[in-house]
């Protein structure tokens, strides 16, 4: 069995053979055990492919209760992997790359014409031959939605502790550094000299740590799809988080940290052009709390002033807009808090919006996660299995 | 292309079927 044989590619039919008595084996070296770190120069979802062409040969011999098998034990080896690894970003964003990709792979191969239009000659002959797994389809689909809700659980439980000071707490704009409304010096600048406790983290330390999801997410071959539904979900935390703070801190509601909140938003927005994620609906999910910073920079003072906040704030409720215009602290003597007049005559303009009455917003909303069909252009036939991963006990057919 | 022969379906437990049958099997084992 370990005779190796050089035959050229093209003898090969992308398939992989096993013996039944390595399946626990095989779970255990390319599933359990299995560091994500160990493939970042291979094909992306590598594991995916090679469990895909275990399963193809299983088909191919025509033995259901191996191809069974086979599946409920990786499905079972992935669930055990997150469970272990719950906390773990890159262990989750790994196990969701390949389950997704197991899922189109099954999709791909599976003989369905729905799928099959993109695939090539060689593909087509690649499809499963004797069994339909649409029924291991829709258990892959489930498993895929519960990892990318770890995953979501993980990347918040990360970065919600950085948000308030991010966004509303540290100084990016320089010139505004020490402008502050009145009597509320004191508490920034003491936070300043305490050289970063827990709670001080600045925006550039914020969009570091979205990078980092970011290029583990890409270089672990996530489809882009999902990696833009995640960022869009935590741009939707961003916003549900500062917003919620704003609406209940006094000492933020000024026209100069509604300055310093436009300068921020423009910096999460760019970082969404610089990494090509503009068109994820991430950008849409921050428009609360930039109509909340131009509300705190606008004039507030005349009926046209009302008029257009009205028609400035859509993404804001009629209780936020009133909640906001409330708490707006002038910067100095010369400046004049909001009038009782002025906030009525919004109040009466935004009556026929008839508004929800939550001031907060949910953070724990999450929008429905898709997985959309991704075929790969990938010729199972020329798939590399690096000697490193200790599978020698698979045979190339 | 020939048309291929209809393929078998697997019928497949649900996620959370799968799981009891391993944590019973786990159970199961010393």
């Amino acid at each position: 069995r370990q005779v190796t044989v050089q035959r050229k590619e093209k003898d090969f039919e992308g398939m992989l053979e096993y013996y039944k008595d390595d399946e626990a084996l095989l779970v255990k070296t390319l599933i359990t055990d299995f560091k994500p770190n160990t493939v970042t120069a291979t094909v992306p979802c590598l594991p995916a492919y090679i469990l895909f062409m275990c399963i193809r040969h299983a088909d191919y011999i025509n033995d259901d209760q191996k191809v069974e098998s086979l599946l409920t034990s990786t499905i079972n080896g992935i669930k055990k992997v997150l469970k272990k690894n719950n906390d773990d970003f890159e262990v989750t964003s790994f196990w969701l790359a390949n389950s997704s990709r197991l899922l189109h792979c099954l999709k791909q191969y599976s003989g369905d014409e729905v799928f099959m239009t993109q695939n090539t000659a060689k593909q087509n002959e690649h499809c499963l031959k004797n069994f339909d797994l649409a029924e291991y389809r829709q258990v892959l689909s489930d498993l895929s939605i519960q990892i990318y809700q770890q995953l979501i659980k993980v990347a918040e439980g990360i970065i919600q502790p950085m948000i308030v000071s991010a966004m509303l707490e540290s100084e990016s704009i320089p010139s505004l550094a020490g402008v502050k409304p009145m009597g509320y010096r004191n508490r920034s600048s003491s936070m300043d000299t305490d050289g970063g406790g827990p709670s001080s983290y600045t925006l550039e330390a914020l969009i570091r740590q979205l990078g980092q999801f970011h290029g583990i997410m890409r270089d672990q071959g996530l489809d882009p799809e999902i990696v833009g539904q995640v960022v869009r979900q935590l741009f939707h935390c961003v916003n549900a988080v500062t917003l919620n703070n704003l609406l209940l801190r006094k000492d933020v509601c000024s026209w100069s940290n509604g300055m310093q909140l436009r300068y921020n938003t423009s910096q999460m927005e760019e970082w969404l052009r610089g990494n090509n994620l503009y068109q994820s609906k991430a950008a849409a999910t921050l428009e609360p709390i930039i109509q909340a910073a131009q509300l705190l920079q606008v004039k507030k003072k005349t009926s046209q002033d009302a008029e257009a906040i009205c028609s400035l704030c859509t993404a804001l409720n009629t209780q936020q807009i009133v909640k906001i215009l409330n708490l707006y602290t002038p910067l100095n003597e010369f400046e004049e808090r909001v009038t009782v007049s002025f906030i009525r005559n919004i109040q009466n303009r935004l009556q026929e919006r008839n508004d929800p009455p939550q001031l907060l917003v949910d953070t724990k909303h999450t929008f429905p996660v898709l997985f959309p069909y991704t075929p790969s252009a990938l010729s199972l036939e020329t798939l590399h299995i690096p000697a490193s991963l200790g599978l020698d006990f698979l045979i190339r057919v | 292309r020939l048309p291929s022969r209809p393929r078998i379906l697997l019928k497949a437990p649900t996620l959370a079927e799968m799981e009891e049958m391993n944590i019973s099997e786990e159970e199961e084992s010393p």
